[in-house]
């Protein structure tokens, strides 16, 4: 799918480099 | 059981009970007090001082106290709601409670709208969602041109948008969302529905009966 046909949420939800699951590997 | 309630006090500002928190949140008694566990490691990462900065946060997600992240930020900013630069255990527990799969879905909702609500106006403006691609392309191999980024943004205003004031209020977020559930998908943690057994690298000392909760 291209960016330009996703909202920039989709994006943002997509791509959001933000993992809490890793402050459960501590 | 008293007494070490009592020291955990002293050592940890914002301790509280595990069975008033389990009482509040989804969690089980025990899984509050595997939380606990996870706590403690966190906070004494960089100072010991029983509750978690920035710093610290960071460390736990990225294992780089140095790395920068918007995203990440906001969370701490919203995870600290007390506003005092630190996460207390009381705000932890019920603030990862959100994305645990059983808390209620206008919670998330809620929690997502402030998460992209950088500034705290009280509306997700055009600017901040710039400025969140931005750094979601500053994150990823992603590269996008500034007229891509414009078409992404009329796009995303024209669907989210309603009243076309600039802005997305509360109520346009929540019809948005509920037209985009996909959004919604990094507010639930599957894994936290059992967190004991899912995470067992952490210390579980449980010293309560779980009761139902």
């Amino acid at each position: 799918e291209q960016p330009t046909s996703m909202n920039a949420f989709e994006l943002i939800s997509m791509s959001q480099g933000l993992n809490l699951g890793n402050l459960f590997d501590h | 059981m008293g007494c070490f309630q009592s020291k955990a006090r002293r050592q940890y500002p914002g301790y509280e009970d595990p069975v008033n928190l389990a009482s509040q949140t989804a969690f089980s008694v025990s899984e509050v007090e595997a939380l606990f566990e996870l706590f403690k490691s966190i906070s004494s990462s960089v100072v010991d001082d029983g509750l978690i900065n920035k710093e610290e946060f960071h460390l736990a997600l990225f294992k780089n106290r140095k790395r920068e992240n918007l995203f990440a930020n906001r969370i701490f900013d919203l995870f600290d709601v007390k506003q005092k630069g630190v996460i207390d255990f009381g705000d932890f527990v019920r603030s990862l409670n959100v994305f645990h799969p059983n808390a209620s879905h206008e919670d998330k909702v809620d929690f997502s709208f402030k998460l992209y609500d950088l500034d705290g106006t009280g509306f997700i403006e055009r600017k901040e969602v710039k400025q969140m691609l931005i750094a979601l392309l500053c994150e990823s191999e992603m590269r996008l041109s500034d007229e891509t980024i414009e078409m992404i943004l009329d796009k995303t205003f024209s669907e989210a948008d309603v009243n076309q004031d600039g802005k997305i209020d509360k109520l346009e977020w929540q019809e948005f969302v509920s037209r985009n559930p996909s959004l919604m998908k990094i507010m639930t943690l599957p894994y936290l529905r059992d967190i004991t057994t899912t995470f067992p690298s952490f210390v579980f000392n449980s010293e309560v009966e779980d009761i139902a909760t």
